[in-house]
C-alpha cells in the first residue's frame, strides 16, 4: 500500500467524516445520497475499480483504527463502560456499514436486469473480501492485541441489512437522472428490493465465503466473533430457514453452506479436544460450538441428520458427548418409542426399513480410492481372496502424514467403509428382513469380522466406532448395525473384542446426555438378550463401579 | 487407545491467538442494532416492566425496581396483562421489534386499530352516526403521543380504505 | 463425563424455537422482545 497517494487518504477520510455527519444528522437519507455519491464522484473516487477498491480498504482501516483508539481509552471493565465506549465505536462502524449497504444497493442500471443484480453482488463480494483482508493483514501485525469488533460490527450489520428484504432505511428512489448518470439504479420506489429479493442466496453465499476466508483456522483472533456470527438469529434464519425449508420437504439451500461452516469450526477445535485436558479459551470456544448444536438440535435436527456423517468425520473420536449429540437428532415428525420399554420389538417399527437422510451423498471418501473395485467385486463375488488380508493396509496412513498424532488410521475413510458396506448389506437383504440371521454369513459380514479379527486395539476401537456412529433414530441404518455390532459380540472368539465392543457402547452412555435411541436400545438388547451371555464375561467385573452400572442399567429396564 | 497428541506449531499458534482474542469477549450488543429513540426516555411505568431492556444506556433505576426480566414476558399474554399506556408506549419506542409486534397485537385486543394514514391509534367510543361505504362519523378516542394521553374527539371521519 | 448441558441456560423444552432468541454463546440471557427485529408493517416505523 506505500503506492497510496497521501491526498486520496485525505479524501477518503473527509468523504468519510462527511457521510458519518450525514447519516446521523439526517431523517431522509435518501434526499442526501444522491448527492453524496455525486460528491464521491467528483473526489474521482468512483473513477475505476482501482480508486473504489482503496477508498473501502481506507475507510475500513480508518474506522478500524478509531475503534481501537476508543477501545484503548476503555477506563474499565463495567459492563457500563463496555456498552458506552461500544456505542461510540458504532457510531461510526455502523454508519460506514449504512453507505456500503446504500452503495449496494444503488449500484447497477437497467433495474430489474440480471446485470444489475450482478453489479450490486461484485460491489458487495468486492467490498466483502477488502474488509476480510483487513482483518488478516491487521490479526498478523497486531498479534495479540488485535479486537475483533470493528470487523464484527461492520459485517454483521451488513449482513442484517442486506438479507432483510425490508427495506429499512426508508429509501425511496427520486432525481432519477442523477442517479442514472452514476449507472446507480433508478426506478420506482421498489426496484431496489426485487432485483436484491433474488439475489438473497448469493448474498447470503458472499457472507459464507467471506467467514471460510476468516474461518478460525486461519483467523484464530477472530474464532469467537465468527462463532458469534454464525449462530446469529439472522444467520441462521437465513441459512437454516430459508424459502424452501424441510417444511416444503425441499432442502433449504443454505443447508450445505451453514454445514460447511461448521465443520470448519469443529476441525479447528478437534487437535486441542483430543487432549483431555482444554485450554480456558479452547473450552470457552467448545462450550459455545456446543450450544449451537444444542439449537441445531432444537430447532433444526434435520439439519444434523442430513449432515451427521460429515459431522462424525470431523468430530474427535473423544469427544463424545459433541459426537452423541449430532447422533441423537432424529426428524421432528418421528416419535421415538422408549428405549427402555420392556420387550421392546424393534423390527417391528415402521420407520426402520427406511434409510435416513443425507446417506446417499456422503461416500466422497470412498470415491477415489484404489481399492474401491476390489472391494465392489468381493461384495459381489468374494474375490478376490487376497482382498479381506490386503484391507487393514488399504485404511492406515504413515506416521509422517500427521505429525505429532499417534493415529494410524484414515479415519474417514474407515467411516465411509463401514457405511458403504453396510448399505450394500442393506440393499442385499432388503430393509424388512434385518435381523441377526439375515446378516451372517454374507461378504458384507466377512469384512466386518475381518476387520475386527485382524485390526489392532486402535483400529477395531476406529472401526467399532463407525458402526456405533450408525446407531441413531429409528432406521434401516440402525437396525442393520445394531444387528452386526451385536453379531460381531456373539460370534468374536476372543473376549478382548467383545470387552472392546463393551467399551465403545459405554464410553458414549457414561458421558452426560443426550444419548442417541440406537445406541441405547443396542445397549440394552446387548445386556439384556441372554444370547450374548454378556454377565458371563469377567471385564463385565473389571471395576466395582463399572459393574454397578452396568447393574443399574440392567435393573432400569429388565 | 488412540492417546494424546502433540500439537502441532500450527496449533500452539492459533492457541495463543485464542487465548489473546479470548480476553476480549464478545458483547451481546456486537451485533444487536443499536436503537437510539429507545433509550433515552426511561418513563417510572417502563422502567417497572422492562428494566432489564434498557441497552446500550443503562439508565440507573431505583434498585427496588426488578432487576431481572420478568417471567414469560416475551408472551403474548404478558403483553395482554400490560396497561394501555404502557402498550403505547412500547409500540412508540421499540419500533422495528418484536415488543412492537406484541404491543400492537394486544392493542388490537384491546380494540385499538392503527389508523396508517394519521399514523394513530384510535378506538371507536360510540356508535357511528352515518355509515356509508366510503366512511363511518363518530365519536373516537386516540392515543395522543405528544400529550401521552388518550382524547376523544367528535366526528372523526373514519375511512375504510385505510383500515390496516 | 461431557457436562450437564442443561446447565448452558438453553430451555431445551421450550416448544418456541431457540435461535430466535439466541442471544449468542457467550451470553446468557435470550433476547428479549425488544431486542429482537421483527418485521413490522411499515406503518408501524414512525421514528
Amino acid at each position: 500500500y506505500d503506492s497510496d497517494p497521501p491526498e486520496f487518504l485525505e479524501k477518503t477520510e473527509r468523504l468519510l467524516r462527511e457521510w458519518i455527519n450525514l447519516y446521523h444528522s439526517t431523517a431522509n437519507l435518501n434526499k442526501v445520497f444522491h448527492i453524496y455519491v455525486q460528491s464521491m464522484n467528483n473526489q474521482g473516487i468512483l473513477k475505476t475499480d482501482d480508486s473504489i477498491t482503496r477508498f473501502f480498504r481506507m475507510s475500513t482501516e480508518i474506522c478500524v483504527e478509531l475503534t481501537y483508539r476508543f477501545l484503548s481509552a476503555q477506563q474499565n471493565q463495567s459492563n457500563q463502560a463496555v456498552v458506552e465506549v461500544r456505542a461510540k465505536c458504532f457510531n461510526t462502524l455502523d454508519a460506514f456499514a449504512h453507505l456500503i449497504v446504500m452503495l449496494v444497493k444503488y449500484s447497477g442500471t437497467n433495474a430489474g436486469t440480471a446485470s444489475e443484480s450482478n453489479a450490486k453482488l461484485n460491489l458487495l463480494k468486492k467490498v466483502l473480501g477488502i474488509i476480510a483482508s483487513v482483518v488478516c493483514q491487521d490479526q498478523e501485525i497486531r498479534n495479540e492485541q488485535f479486537q475483533h469488533l470493528a470487523y464484527y460490527r461492520i459485517l454483521i450489520i451488513l449482513f442484517m441489512e442486506l438479507t432483510l428484504g425490508t427495506n429499512n432505511l426508508g429509501i425511496s428512489t427520486s432525481s432519477q437522472s442523477i442517479q442514472h448518470q452514476l449507472g446507480f439504479g433508478a426506478v420506482g420506489s421498489n426496484h431496489l428490493d426485487p432485483s436484491f429479493e433474488n439475489i438473497q442466496l448469493q448474498v447470503l453465499n458472499a457472507f459464507c465465503q467471506t467467514l471460510l476466508i476468516l474461518k478460525p483456522s486461519k483467523v484464530p483472533s477472530f474464532a469467537f466473533a465468527w462463532l458469534d456470527f454464525i449462530s446469529h438469529r439472522t444467520f441462521m434464519e437465513k441459512c437454516l430457514n430459508g424459502p424452501n425449508s424441510i417444511n416444503a420437504g425441499v432442502l433449504t439451500k443454505g443447508w450445505p453452506l451453514y454445514a460447511q461452516l461448521l465443520i470448519e469450526l469443529i476441525k479447528f477445535e478437534s487437535p486441542f479436544l483430543r487432549n483431555v485436558e482444554l485450554p480456558n479459551s479452547v473450552d470457552l470456544l467448545y462450550k459455545g460450538t456446543l450450544k449451537v448444536l444444542l439449537i441445531l438440535l432444537h430447532d433444526f435436527p434435520e439439519f444434523l441428520c442430513e449432515y451427521c456423517y460429515e459431522l462424525c468425520d470431523a468430530i474427535p473420536c473423544n469427544a463424545i458427548q459433541m459426537r452423541n449429540l449430532v447422533l441423537s437428532a432424529f426428524p421432528r415428525n418421528m416419535r421415538l418409542p422408549d428405549p427402555f420399554t420392556p420387550n421392546l420389538k424393534i423390527d417391528s417399527l415402521q420407520e426402520i426399513t427406511q434409510p435416513p437422510k443425507g446417506s446417499t451423498t456422503t461416500l466422497a471418501a470412498l470415491a477415489n480410492v484404489s481399492f474401491k473395485k476390489d472391494l465392489e467385486s468381493y461384495l459381489r463375488t468374494r474375490s478376490p481372496v487376497t482382498f479381506l488380508s490386503e484391507l487393514r493396509g488399504y485404511l492406515q496412513i504413515s506416521a509422517q502424514s500427521q505429525p505429532g498424532d499417534s493415529t494410524l488410521y484414515n479415519i474417514p475413510l474407515i467411516n465411509a467403509l463401514v457405511l458403504y458396506v453396510g448399505q450394500m448389506a442393506i440393499q442385499a437383504i432388503n430393509p424388512k428382513n434385518i435381523s441377526m440371521s439375515s446378516i451372517a454369513h454374507s461378504s458384507h459380514m466377512d469384512i466386518f469380522q475381518n476387520l475386527a479379527v485382524d485390526l489392532d486395539t486402535q483400529g477395531r476401537y476406529l472401526f467399532l466406532n463407525a458402526i456405533a456412529n450408525q446407531l441413531r433414530y429409528p432406521n434401516s441404518h440402525t437396525h442393520y448395525f445394531s444387528c452386526a455390532l451385536l453379531y460381531l459380540f456373539a460370534e468374536s472368539n476372543t473376549e478382548a473384542i467383545q470387552e472392546q465392543i463393551t467399551r465403545v457402547l459405554l464410553e458414549r452412555l457414561i458421558v452426560n446426555r443426550p444419548h442417541p435411541w440406537g445406541l441405547l436400545v443396542t445397549f440394552i438388547e446387548l445386556i439384556k438378550n441372554p444370547s450374548f451371555k454378556f454377565w458371563n464375561h469377567e471385564f463385565v467385573r473389571c471395576a466395582p463401579e463399572i459393574e454397578k452400572l452396568f447393574e443399574s442399567v440392567a435393573r432400569s429396564c429388565m | 487407545p488412540l492417546g494424546p497428541i502433540q500439537l502441532p506449531k500450527s496449533c500452539l499458534y492459533q492457541l495463543h491467538m485464542l487465548e489473546a482474542a479470548s480476553r476480549h469477549s464478545v458483547h451481546p450488543i456486537d451485533s444487536q442494532r443499536l436503537r437510539y429513540k429507545c433509550c433515552y426516555v426511561s418513563a417510572e411505568t417502563y422502567a417497572i416492566v422492562f428494566r432489564p431492556y434498557l441497552s446500550p444506556n443503562v439508565c440507573p433505576v431505583p434498585s427496588y425496581y426488578p432487576q431481572q426480566a420478568l417471567p414469560h414476558c416475551d408472551s403474548v399474554e404478558f403483553f395482554h396483562r400490560l396497561s394501555t399506556e404502557t402498550l403505547f408506549f412500547v409500540f412508540y419506542f421499540m419500533e422495528g421489534t418484536k415488543a412492537q409486534y406484541l404491543a400492537a397485537k394486544a392493542l388490537k385486543k384491546q380494540s385499538w386499530r392503527f389508523h396508517t394514514k394519521y399514523m394513530m391509534w384510535f378506538q371507536r367510543h360510540e356508535e357511528p352516526k352515518t355509515i356509508t361505504d366510503e366512511y363511518e362519523q363518530g365519536t373516537y378516542i386516540y392515543f395522543d403521543y405528544e400529550k401521552w394521553g388518550q382524547r376523544k374527539k367528535e366526528h372523526f371521519t373514519f375511512e375504510y380504505r385505510y383500515l390496516e | 463425563l461431557g457436562t450437564d448441558l442443561t446447565t448452558l441456560k438453553l430451555d431445551l423444552n421450550s416448544q418456541e424455537n431457540l435461535y430466535s432468541t439466541f442471544p449468542g454463546p457467550w451470553s446468557d440471557q435470550p433476547l428479549k422482545p425488544h431486542e429482537i427485529d421483527y418485521p413490522v408493517p411499515q406503518e408501524y416505523l414512525i421514528n
